[in-house]
C-alpha cells in the first residue's frame, strides 16, 4: 500500500481472524444487503423493470470514506499543515502550533468509486514564511488497501518521504480511515436535509418547511402536488413529516418522479436516474464546513492548497469543467495537468516573469509583430548559444541545481547511469532510462498504439476538434504541419495527438506504433516556445512555423502515421536513432531533443 | 519541445480518458509506453 509501508498501527492481535472480517468485506456485505433491500423495495414500489438501474448505480458505488489526519512526528519544529489529494480534489488542515509533533485531528469525507481514484497523497508543508510554504514530506496511500487492513485500531502510522529523495524518511504521520455504512449515509442524509429546513428545530417538517425543501432542490412542482407529496410522506397522519418518513419519501419518490434536481449547496444539476450518487453528492456537499475540524476544500492541487496568504483568495475558487486546464489572461500563472497514473490533478508552475513575457510576446498582435522584426533571429541565436553552453564541461555544475529545482519530479532511481556519468548538462538532459523503466502496453499487440514520450498529452479525434479546443493559431492546418513534401490527403481529418515535453522530463521520444519508416523530411523554421500559452494564441502558429522533422511510419494496423518532432526555444536540436527503411517496434527509442539551435 | 502524431482518419480509437481531458482543455500527464489507443480495425473486430 502506498509508499508509507511501515504500518506501525496496533494490528498485532489477529488471532481470531474468523470473527474479524476485513472492513472491505464488511462493506461489501453491507452493499449486498443494501442492494437486496433496495431491490425488494423497488419491486414493491415501481415494478421489476426499474431495479436494473438501481443495481447498476449501486455497483458503481464503493462508499464514503472518512479520512482523519491525526498527528505527525517531524524532525524539527515548525508550523505545519497537511494536504490530502484524491483525484481532482485537495483538502488542507489548519496550521499547527510551532512544534515537531503537530496535531490536527482533521477529518474529511471522501467518495470512493469503483473505478475512480483511490490513492490519496498526503503532503506536509512547513509554513514559517509569509507567502510561501515549503513542501517537506509526503506519502501515498491506497485507501482501498488501507480499508482492507485487519486491525483493532483504526489509526496507522506511515512514513513521510523526502520529495527529493524517495529513500529518505523525514517523519511520519498517523491517520485513520473508515467506510461509512450506506444505511448510515442514507439516514444521515435525511437527517441533514431535514435540519436545513427544520426552522423550529422540532425534528419534524411542517407543510411549509416541507414546501421550502422541495423548492430548495430546484423542483418547481405545483402547490397541489406538494400537498399530495406531503400527505404521501406523512404515513402516520400526524400532520408533520419525521426523519424516517422523509427518508422513505426520498427513496421512493426519487425513483418515480425525482424531487431532487439540483444541489442546493453547489447548484450542480444532479443526475436524475442516479439516486444513490445524488444522495452521496448531497451528503458530501452538506458536510462542507461542519463537523469536527473538517479540512478545508475547494483546491485542485496540494500546491494550491498550501499557498500562504494567497490561499485566502483562492479558498473557494471554483473551476468549471471547461476552463480547468490552461488559465488564460491575467491568471495564466500555472497550468493544471491530470496525472493519468495517479488519477489526480497536478500543477505545473510557470515563473511569473516568464508568463508575462510569454503573454506579451505570444498573446498579442503587437508582440508577434515585434517577433517578426528580429526576435525570431534572437530566439535562434539564444538557442544556439544555449546549445554550446550546455555542451560545455562547466555546464555539468548546473545538474544538481536542476535536480533540486525539480526535486519531486525527477526520479534518479530509474536513470540508467549515475549522476557522475554525465559530463555536460546536455548529456544529462538526454539521459537514458534503465531497461524496463517504462513498461510498454500490450507489447505483443501492434494494433495498440502507445504514448511516444513522457509528456503532457492532448488528443483529438480530428484536426477540427484540435482547433476548436486547443490549437488557436489561425494558420494551423495538417497540411501546414506536414509541409509541402508530404502528401497530406490521408491525414487531413485524422486524429491528432500532441505530446508536450517539459524541461524536467525524460527527453527521449519513442515509437508509438510498429512498422517501417518510410521517410524523414526536415522542415526549417523558427524556435518559438511550444508552451500552451503560445499554442493557445491566435496570433502564433508554433506547430506550422517552428523547425521540425516529419517522419512517416507505414503500419499494418493504423495505415500511415505521421510523427512530427518539433523544436522549441533553446531545445531546438533533434537527433534520430533510426533511419529510412528501418523496421521499428513500438516502444523502441526513436530519438531525442537536446539544447541547441 | 513537442511531438505530434497524426493518424489517418478513422484509423485509431484513442482512449476515452485522454479525449475527455482534452475536451476540457486539460493536458494529461503520461509516460512512454502507456496505452494511447487501439486500431479501429481491431476495435470493429472486437465489437463483432
Amino acid at each position: 500500500m502506498g509508499n508509507g509501508g511501515s504500518r506501525r498501527g496496533d494490528s498485532s492481535s489477529s488471532s481470531d481472524s474468523e470473527s474479524k472480517s476485513s472492513r472491505v468485506s464488511r462493506l461489501r456485505q453491507k452493499l449486498h444487503d443494501y442492494r437486496q433491500s433496495h431491490f425488494h423495495r423497488r419491486r414493491r414500489s415501481s415494478g421489476l423493470s426499474s431495479h436494473l438501474n438501481s443495481l447498476s448505480s449501486a455497483d458503481d458505488f464503493a462508499g464514503i470514506a472518512l479520512l482523519t489526519l491525526i498527528r505527525a512526528e517531524m524532525k524539527f519544529k515548525d508550523k505545519w499543515l497537511a494536504c490530502v489529494s484524491l483525484g481532482e480534489q485537495t483538502f488542507r488542515t489548519e496550521i499547527s502550533d510551532n512544534t515537531d509533533k503537530p496535531v490536527w485531528n482533521s477529518e474529511k469525507k471522501l467518495l470512493l468509486e469503483r473505478n475512480g481514484p483511490h490513492v490519496a497523497r498526503i503532503s506536509i508543508f512547513e509554513t514559517n514564511r509569509v507567502s510561501k510554504n515549503n513542501f517537506i514530506g509526503y506519502c501515498e496511500i491506497d485507501l482501498l488497501e488501507f480499508l482492507d487492513l485487519d486491525s483493532d485500531s483504526d489509526a496507522h502510522v506511515f512514513d513521510l518521504l523526502d520529495p527529493s529523495s524517495n529513500d529518505m524518511v523525514v517523519g511520519n504521520i498517523s491517520l485513520s480511515c473508515a467506510i461509512e455504512d450506506p444505511f448510515e449515509t442514507e439516514k444521515n442524509f435525511a437527517r441533514r436535509i431535514l435540519s436545513v429546513v427544520d426552522y423550529d428545530e422540532d425534528g419534524t417538517l411542517s407543510f411549509s418547511e416541507f414546501s421550502d425543501l422541495v423548492n430548495g432542490f430546484g423542483n418547481q412542482v405545483l402547490a397541489t402536488k406538494k400537498e399530495e407529496l406531503f400527505k404521501a410522506a406523512d404515513t402516520n397522519g400526524d400532520g408533520v413529516v419525521s426523519m424516517d418518513e422523509l427518508a422513505a419519501l426520498l427513496a421512493i419518490q426519487q425513483e418515480k418522479e425525482p424531487l431532487i434536481n439540483s444541489c442546493p449547496v453547489c447548484g450542480e444539476i444532479l443526475q436524475v436516474a442516479d439516486k444513490l450518487n445524488t444522495m452521496i453528492h448531497l451528503t458530501l456537499c452538506f458536510d462542507e464546513g461542519t463537523g469536527n475540524q473538517v479540512m478545508t476544500g475547494g483546491f485542485l492541487t496540494d500546491k494550491q492548497a498550501s499557498y500562504g496568504w494567497i490561499f485566502k483568495l483562492s479558498e473557494w475558487a471554483h473551476y468549471s469543467s471547461y476552463n480547468v486546464g490552461l488559465k488564460s489572461g491575467s491568471s495564466a500563472s500555472h497550468i493544471l495537468v491530470f496525472d493519468r497514473r495517479k488519477k489526480r490533478l497536478v500543477e505545473e508552475l510557470i515563473d511569473g516573469k516568464i508568463v508575462l513575457s510569454m503573454r506579451a510576446l505570444y498573446q498579442s498582435n503587437i508582440g508577434l509583430r515585434l517577433m517578426d522584426k528580429g526576435a525570431k533571429e534572437i530566439l535562434q541565436s539564444i538557442s544556439e548559444r544555449q546549445g554550446k553552453k550546455m555542451n560545455s564541461v562547466e555546464s555539468a555544475e548546473d545538474i544538481p541545481k536542476f535536480l533540486e529545482f525539480f526535486k519531486d519530479q525527477i526520479n534518479m532511481g530509474e536513470v540508467k547511469y549515475p549522476l557522475q556519468h554525465f559530463k555536460t548538462f546536455n548529456e544529462f538532459f538526454i539521459r537514458e532510462l534503465k531497461p524496463g523503466a517504462r513498461p510498454i502496453a500490450c507489447m505483443e499487440h501492434d494494433d495498440v498504439a502507445i504514448s511516444a514520450a513522457d509528456s503532457r498529452l492532448m488528443a483529438f479525434k480530428s484536426a477540427e476538434d484540435s482547433l476548436r479546443l486547443w490549437i488557436k493559431g489561425r494558420k494551423f492546418s495538417v497540411h501546414g504541419l506536414l509541409g509541402k513534401d508530404i502528401c497530406p490527403n490521408a491525414f487531413v481529418n485524422g486524429s491528432i495527438v500532441i505530446f508536450r515535453l517539459a524541461p524536467q522530463d525524460y527527453h527521449r521520444f519513442h515509437l508509438p506504433v510498429s512498422g517501417v519508416i518510410e521517410k524523414f523530411v526536415d522542415i526549417p523554421g523558427s524556435l518559438y516556445t511550444v508552451n500552451p500559452i503560445a499554442v493557445n494564441s491566435k496570433y502564433c502558429n508554433v506547430f506550422t512555423e517552428n523547425k521540425r522533422t516529419v517522419s512517416i511510419i507505414s503500419t499494418t494496423h493504423f495505415g500511415k502515421v505521421a510523427f512530427i518532432a518539433i523544436g522549441a526555444t533553446m531545445v531546438g536540436s533533434m537527433t534520430f536513432l533510426k533511419k529510412e527503411g528501418d523496421f521499428v517496434k513500438k516502444g523502441d527509442e526513436f530519438g531525442y531533443f537536446s539544447f541547441g539551435g | 519541445s513537442t511531438v505530434i502524431c497524426v493518424f489517418e482518419e478513422d484509423s485509431i480509437q484513442i482512449d476515452e480518458d485522454l479525449l475527455q481531458n482534452s475536451e476540457r482543455s486539460l493536458e494529461t500527464l503520461v509516460s512512454v509506453g502507456m496505452q494511447l489507443g487501439i486500431a479501429r480495425k481491431k476495435r470493429a473486430e472486437m465489437d463483432l
